[in-house]
């Protein structure tokens, strides 16, 4: 543990728990995809499954649990509590076409074969792209609402946190794993419009409208 | 190398 990764995997419980508390407070998921929450609770659920197999850590196990369930939480909230409130007709990206590559990647570029390693590698190339069809929602209404704003830039830090956590890693412990280097890049990269419009709108108090 | 350490992250 080292202070990047420590500071993205809190950033990563703020977004998350920020999503909960917004729909919660609003009573409404207006402007939220449920396509990338399903894609992420799929990511969850595939990478965390080692809770059964291997022990790190209280911290770990714990963070893993909390993730699973908010991210069941938050599919509960959105496709069932306030069902009526999603907008779903702005959520049309098509997340086939994010599942299918990502699975056949993963058996193409994988450690080892086994069963769990091709889950966990496919749990890290479609978290690498599951926020797309959120993106893509906020290009089509052209608008975020501050609170989703903040939601997607802590997700958006979360892995730009871990990949100094890479380079902290592999001086420090001269390790590298260019599976999770390369999405983790990726990853970022698609959030950087994104951090553009957050930092020269959002943070100056105004509603991030794409122009 | 192994990627086992990659497995204590999130």
């Amino acid at each position: 543990m080292n202070i990047f990764r420590l500071c993205g995997d809190l950033s990563h419980l703020l977004a998350i728990l920020l999503l909960l508390f917004k729909i919660w407070k609003t009573r409404s998921c207006a402007g939220i995809s449920g396509k990338t929450q399903l894609l992420f609770t799929i990511v969850y659920t595939a990478r965390y499954l080692d809770l059964f197999t291997s022990f790190v850590s209280v911290y770990n196990s714990v963070m893993k649990i909390v993730f699973l369930t908010a991210s069941y939480g938050t599919l509960y909230l959105m496709f069932y509590k306030f069902k009526p409130t999603y907008d779903h007709n702005h959520d049309s990206f098509r997340i086939l076409y994010l599942i299918v590559p990502a699975l056949v990647l993963s058996f193409i570029i994988v450690h080892v074969y086994t069963v769990m390693e091709i889950l966990w590698t496919f749990s890290i190339y479609l978290e690498a792209v599951a926020i797309m069809p959120q993106l893509f929602m906020v290009s089509r209404t052209g608008e975020a609402e501050t609170i989703t704003s903040h939601y997607l830039f802590a997700l958006g830090s979360y892995r730009a946190l871990y990949i100094l956590n890479w380079i902290y890693r592999y001086y420090t412990e001269d390790f590298l794993d260019w599976i999770t280097i390369m999405a983790g890049i990726v990853q970022t990269i698609l959030y950087c419009d994104f951090f553009y419009l957050y930092i020269t709108k959002v943070l100056k108090g105004k509603r991030l409208s794409l122009p | 190398k192994s990627n086992q350490l990659t497995k204590d992250e999130l």
